[in-house]
């Protein structure tokens, strides 16, 4: 089973155009393999974007230098996976 | 013992066989309006069915609801549990929806994507697509709400079998999404289509695959505005209406484009609720709000269409 441990859920709100395009462009961008939750479209709606824990530092990084600023709004996936997985299983009893 | 609808909790998220199992008991519970339909086989063999809500006659005028069409927006089935059980629940006692299933009838597919949805169980919560094999590629799946016959293979779907808009090798390679196609040209009565995913709280009208508007758009738009106002008027939640290309991006293939174009012209697409803080991991406990919520606008819909033959 595949886990997601340190996979982190970053949080951005779009505050300009130049902030989309530069967003849009890591769409492309296979090395980090980022899991886009919620694409950046346009400034009105916020990205949501999984990122694997060893992509996580880079990726910090490139928002910080780009003055994109992000939340983080889940810290580590697998601890939510493992939450809901145990709910389930208890309620099947 | 027989199992009784009020045994499965709504509140929380179910396997496939528990889900399949439920419909049988709602079947059971509600045997003059509800019986379970296959419509086919998915990739992996797993039976599709769906739920039929009808109070008799022949091939009468229906709506069409699926959920789950993307294996990782749990909340989405979820609220489709919820929902078959409320129209079920609730007919005979809420005069507007009993008048509507004096009219009409209601399809419900509940799991739209069996293969991906027990993916998501037991081997990786955040697989999206079908599990169908890729000649050529090692990468598996198909991204169903792109492989429609709607502008197929346009903007907003991939090329790349590895990515997770993949569209396919062609329009309705997937058995899951012919197996849907079959069933609406088959039947030729269907004057509504919704399709429910998860998250970003978006009513959707088409098109994808083009920014062109549609030419009921003005219709259309107002509906979807008048049943987001319903939504949010239980819990507050805020919902943006338009169309796919406008407000999310443009995207080639999906279902509601090809619903259209099929000529049912109420097609529309939910994007639930998200609290802002878990995504595809929406915790159980917002499930029942999601659903009550959503019930609202779509009720206001399917009124609508009862009240507006075409």
């Amino acid at each position: 089973e595949r886990t997601f441990v340190g996979d982190q859920v970053l949080r951005i709100t779009l505050q300009s155009q130049e902030q989309l395009r530069v967003l849009q462009s890591l769409e492309h961008e296979e090395e980090w393999q980022l899991d886009f939750w919620l694409h950046p479209v346009s400034t009105d709606l916020p990205v949501d974007i999984r990122v694997p824990s060893s992509s996580l530092s880079t990726i910090k990084e490139f928002l910080l230098t780009h003055n994109i600023p992000f939340t983080v709004i889940i810290e580590n996936l697998q601890e939510l996976i493992d939450m809901e997985k145990t709910e389930m299983e208890e309620n099947q009893k | 013992k027989k199992q009784s609808t009020r045994s499965i909790n709504f509140g929380a998220y179910h396997t496939l066989e528990t889900i399949y199992s439920w419909m049988d008991t709602l079947v059971t519970q509600y045997p003059h309006l509800v019986t379970k339909q296959e419509i086919g086989k998915s990739y992996e063999n797993r039976p599709m069915y769906v739920l039929k809500f009808s109070t008799g006659g022949t091939n009468r005028p229906a709506i069409w609801i699926d959920t789950g069409i993307h294996s990782r927006e749990w909340v989405s089935p979820a609220t489709g549990l919820w929902t078959a059980n409320k129209i079920a629940s609730d007919f005979g006692s809420d005069a507007s929806l009993t008048s509507l299933l004096n009219t009409m009838d209601i399809y419900m597919l509940i799991l739209a994507n069996p293969d991906g949805y027990v993916y998501t169980h037991t081997n990786d919560r955040m697989w999206r697509k079908t599990r169908s094999l890729n000649s050529g590629s090692l990468c598996r799946g198909v991204d169903p709400n792109r492989n429609w016959d709607a502008g197929f293979g346009g903007p907003g779907a991939s090329t790349s079998p590895c990515s997770d808009s993949y569209h396919g090798p062609f329009a309705h390679s997937e058995i899951e999404v012919k197996n849907v196609v079959d069933l609406i040209k088959s039947h030729g009565n269907f004057k509504s289509f919704i399709s429910v995913h998860a998250y970003s709280q978006l009513l959707m009208y088409p098109y994808g695959y083009t920014c062109t508007d549609v030419a009921d758009k003005a219709e259309l738009d107002s509906i979807g505005r008048a049943a987001t106002q319903k939504l949010t008027s239980l819990y507050g939640t805020y919902y943006k209406v338009g169309n796919i290309c406008n407000i999310i991006y443009p995207a080639s293939g999906g279902s509601i484009d090809w619903s259209y174009d099929t000529g049912i012209k109420y097609s529309f697409a939910f994007e639930l609720r998200d609290t802002g803080y878990y995504g595809f991991l929406l915790p159980s406990n917002q499930i029942i709000p999601t659903a009550t919520e959503t019930w609202l606008a779509l009720k206001h819909i399917m009124e609508y269409v009862r009240d507006h033959p075409y």
